[in-house]
């Protein structure tokens, strides 16, 4: 149920 | 020059645990603040959060900040040489390509060192906004591994869904369906059994079970484990290592097809 998302969409590099 | 010492090796092997399922490879930046260490796994679905301080090893000493590349499995396999009442001693020179890794006996009458290949990694360290959780969740860590495995057996994703009346974790699956409803406890006295949730807004949010499993490895670090949601947000799993530091992980949410 539902897509996986990816955490680079939430946590950008530094 | 660098060396860590920890009287309960045992603490450090059940943090290896916790995270080798999870990465192959990690660095483990160490500072005068202490030792920090954080990684996506390869999906770039999930981030472990290591903070470990400086003042909780029994000695400490970091006289330029280093950065150690190491193979999780092969780090593994070091300590699985250790004795489970056994110090360990961390050692590394400055610019070192190796780290080594002493372990002594209670009444140190067996001591053995094993000195380990460093790796040089590509790490990329990620920004982690500040987030104003919408709920707050606090319970033991072993009722939250229990409910996770259970619920896996019938699904690939669980949903977590906080009200102020309690937390909710359902799957669903080919088999059917599956609910586990927790109440917020009123036994204040045994804080380590309580259920405590801190809800400013309603929230539902999906998971992958694999991760989340994955997660529940750092049960024996912990009795409790504090799980931190927001709308459109990762999802927060942290684990406080008693007087050393805390194990965190970072999960990516499942959103609607």
């Amino acid at each position: 149920a539902g897509n996986q998302t990816s955490l680079k969409n939430f946590f950008k590099p530094k | 020059m660098f060396e860590a010492r920890l009287v309960n090796s045992a603490t450090f092997k059940k943090i290896l645990d916790a995270i080798k399922d999870l990465l192959d490879q990690a660095s483990f930046d160490c500072s005068e603040s202490g030792i920090q260490l954080q990684a996506m796994d390869n999906s770039h679905v999930s981030l472990v959060s290591l903070n470990l301080k400086s003042d909780g090893f029994d000695k400490y000493r970091c006289d330029r900040s280093l950065t150690m590349g190491m193979n999780l499995a092969s780090l593994s396999k070091v300590f699985r040489c250790s004795g489970s009442d056994d110090t360990v001693t961390i050692k590394a020179q400055d610019d070192a390509d190796t780290v080594t890794f002493m372990f002594e006996s209670k009444k140190q009458e067996k001591i053995s060192d094993y000195e380990m290949k460093l790796m040089n990694l590509d790490q990329e360290h990620l920004g982690i906004p500040e987030t104003e959780f919408s709920c707050i969740i606090k319970m033991p860590s072993a009722e939250f591994a229990r409910i996770v495995r259970d619920l896996s057996q019938f699904g690939e994703s669980i949903v977590i869904s906080c009200t102020k009346e309690g937390v909710k974790f359902s799957t669903q699956g080919d088999i059917g369906t599956g609910n586990v409803k927790l109440a917020q406890t009123n036994n204040f006295d045994k804080e380590e059994e309580s259920v405590i949730i801190d809800m400013q807004e309603p929230v539902s949010l999906t998971f992958a079970c694999q991760y989340l499993n994955l997660f529940t490895k750092a049960t024996p670090l912990s009795n409790q484990v504090t799980l931190s949601m927001c709308d459109n947000v990762p999802l927060v799993v942290e684990y406080q290592i008693p007087d050393l530091g805390h194990l965190c992980y970072y999960l990516a949410p499942k959103i609607e097809e």
